[in-house]
């Protein structure tokens, strides 16, 4: 089955997780 | 934090509506995989919000996601 994921989406930027380190 | 509901997610504005469930998948999909997470949420973000929100209350569905859309990102840089 070919995945219907499109890998030129978008980059998300969350605006409130702050990574860990 | 309170569980993302269909009603919270309906009541925001169309444009919110992804970044409000955004918010709660990157954390996971960071856990999954640090490096990729910001592209592997924006690619999870096109599939419909109601499908969306099973997945943040299922870690099994998640995690295949994810692993599908690290499969479709490798196989679009090999044909780079």
């Amino acid at each position: 089955r070919k995945s219907t994921l499109n890998p030129n989406a978008k980059e998300f930027n969350p605006r409130s997780f702050s990574q860990p380190k | 934090q309170e569980p993302l509901t269909a009603s919270m997610v309906a009541a925001a504005l169309p444009h919110e509506q992804k970044q409000m469930i955004g918010e709660r998948l990157y954390p996971l999909v960071y856990e999954i995989h640090s490096q990729l997470a910001n592209k592997i949420t924006g690619m999870l973000l096109e599939i419909d919000s109601s499908e969306l929100l099973l997945m943040l209350e299922s870690p099994e569905s998640l995690h295949a996601k994810v692993e599908e859309a690290l499969a479709v990102l490798q196989a679009h840089q090999a044909m780079e």
